[in-house]
């Protein structure tokens, strides 16, 4: 029996880095 | 020694709610401690290490970087209503080491480090080139501009005598030549008018305000600009101590009449509160 093999789930939404969080104003 | 199952530290992301949470609790009491310079807004929490704490809680050990706002240290509007100081304004950034205690659902700082610092000189000049830059507060003409500018205050003001407490940040002007300056002040018991009144030099009631003032160099004087607010009387309180706080490593004054002087360069402070460690 052939069955193809497990295809990737795709390029889904990236999760953010664990760290550094995100710029609330600008960064200097 | 065996390991203890449950109480492994966690690294939970830096924009988890939970840790933004004891970010902000370290911002808030950062500003409640800060007795001069400006009150400063979280902007980006650099790393976050959770531990367990027998027998109960959890410390965040935290790293993050804060912006100064335009609200003076002394000054009671809430937080959310400060604006955040402009790179065109020279900003100046500050760089915190917190570890903030959770239990039962509270967060309370048992250790705070910060230290700011200014924006580059060249930073600020590529935004804008013709932007003033800041100046070191015990500069002449800052330290001249501030006098006159308080001294043109009392002169008009006809409730308490004001005398300065701090400056808190300058700017030299190039055109037209004047100098910037923006100082902290506080009442005394003194009657504006009983200014040169020996009685006045006795210790001030704790009535703060802020001025900010342009002194214009002309032909044969100076034109002076200044507008101070003056914040409603505080009760003063003495300064919680973080928990585990130590007669070794005691806090700043309460005080703001006693605490250090006009820092003698560029505003560049930093305040060590509480323990070094847990």
């Amino acid at each position: 029996k052939v069955t193809h093999p497990g295809v990737a789930s795709g390029v889904g939404p990236v999760p953010p880095p664990p760290c550094p969080g995100r710029i609330r104003h600008f960064k200097i | 020694t065996p390991v203890v199952l449950g109480l492994e530290e966690r690294n939970p992301a830096c924009d988890d709610p939970e840790t933004e949470a004891a970010a902000l609790a370290g911002v808030d009491y950062l500003n409640q401690h800060v007795r001069w310079g400006y009150k400063h807004v979280l902007n980006q929490i650099d790393k976050v290490r959770v531990w367990p704490r027998r027998p109960s809680g959890e410390v965040y050990e935290l790293e993050f970087d804060t912006l100064e706002t335009t609200c003076h240290a002394l000054d009671i509007t809430p937080l959310a209503n400060c604006s955040v100081r402009t790179v065109t304004q020279h900003a100046v950034e500050g760089d915190c080491d917190m570890h903030v205690l959770k239990q039962d659902g509270q967060f309370s700082v048992v250790f705070a480090k910060c230290e700011s610092t200014p924006d580059s000189r060249e930073d600020v000049r590529k935004v804008c080139p013709q932007c003033p830059l800041l100046t070191p507060v015990n500069n002449t003409k800052v330290v001249h501009a501030a006098n006159a500018a308080l001294a043109a205050f009392n002169a008009q003001n006809n409730g308490s005598h004001f005398e300065l407490l701090e400056i808190s940040r300058a700017q030299l002007v190039p055109l037209p030549v004047s100098t910037y300056v923006e100082f902290a002040v506080v009442a005394t018991d003194c009657a504006a008018a009983d200014g040169t009144d020996p009685a006045c030099s006795g210790p001030p009631k704790k009535q703060y305000g802020f001025c900010k003032a342009t002194v214009a160099e002309k032909l044969g004087g100076e034109e002076v600009s200044v507008t101070c607010t003056v914040f409603p009387t505080q009760p003063v309180a003495p300064l919680p101590q973080p928990d585990a706080a130590s007669s070794a490593n005691p806090p700043p004054a309460a005080d703001p009449a006693v605490s250090p002087p006009s820092s003698p360069s560029v505003p560049v402070d930093s305040v060590a509160l509480g323990p070094k460690r847990v």
